[in-house]
């Protein structure tokens, strides 16, 4: 298996990484 | 003559406000302020009422031209219509959804939406691919095609519990509800009390809650 399995980032949750988009906050909407 | 509800009423995609508040969790009050943010908004670019993509994309990141797969994606569930822009009953529907007195249930459903890029019903292991390099494009990660490979692998496995490679809205909801966090994008928590956090444009509110 490719010494890339046992990164750090493998356990990641994709959904969640994809969640910290920024612009999928929408609080620009509310900024002067 | 030229009363508040008789020039509200030319306004293209006008809603009246209880109506509006009867449908979600805002109240009268917040719903004529965000009547006012939505006038800013709308008339960012174009003065027609109506929030066009640049005025979208100008809103979020103050550039008008920078475009976004995810940008995109939630301006086209705004655009409930689907007509191109979107009108003051979306934006407020679909701003409700992100409240945080909104049923989790809508939450999930809208997050379930936004990820199914094609509208097939069913998020693909390559539009979850798909959304994964668009998240590290925006960002300084840089991870190897490996990496990427196992991260979209291990999340698509664990989240396709029937194993036939497309995940369905009752996986979805379930996955969820296991990794609650996964939604945490869909709460703007300062939603709840908008004439606190926003006194600015609520100043000129003209219905009182009481």
């Amino acid at each position: 298996r490719s010494p890339d399995a046992q990164h750090p980032y493998t356990h990641i949750n994709a959904f969640q990484l994809i969640g910290m988009s920024s612009c999928l906050d929408l609080s620009g909407f509310f900024e002067k | 003559m030229g009363c508040y509800c008789s020039k509200e009423a030319k306004t293209p995609g006008y809603e009246d406000p209880a109506v509006l508040a009867a449908a979600t969790p805002f109240t009268v009050n917040e719903v004529e302020a965000l009547y006012e943010l939505f006038k800013k908004l709308s008339s960012s670019i174009f003065d027609d009422g109506l929030i066009h993509k640049e005025e979208f994309q100008l809103a979020l990141f103050r550039n008008r031209n920078r475009r976004n797969l995810f940008a995109d994606r939630i301006f086209d569930l705004f655009d409930i219509k689907r007509n191109g822009v979107i009108e003051f009953g979306e934006f407020v529907r679909s701003l409700g959804v992100f409240h945080p007195n909104a049923p989790v249930e809508d939450k999930i459903s809208f997050a379930f939406r936004l990820y199914d890029l094609r509208q097939t019903g069913y998020i693909k292991r390559e539009e979850l691919k798909e959304m994964v390099l668009a998240l590290l494009h925006e960002s300084d990660l840089v991870l190897s095609d490996d990496v990427i490979e196992v991260i979209v692998d291990r999340t698509y496995n664990d989240a396709d519990k029937k194993g036939d490679g497309r995940i369905d809205e009752e996986e979805w909801k379930e996955f969820v509800l296991k990794h609650p966090s996964m939604i945490k994008n869909m709460t703007l928590p300062y939603l709840k009390d908008i004439s606190v956090a926003f006194p600015s444009f609520v100043m000129t509110s003209e219905v009182e809650d009481s």
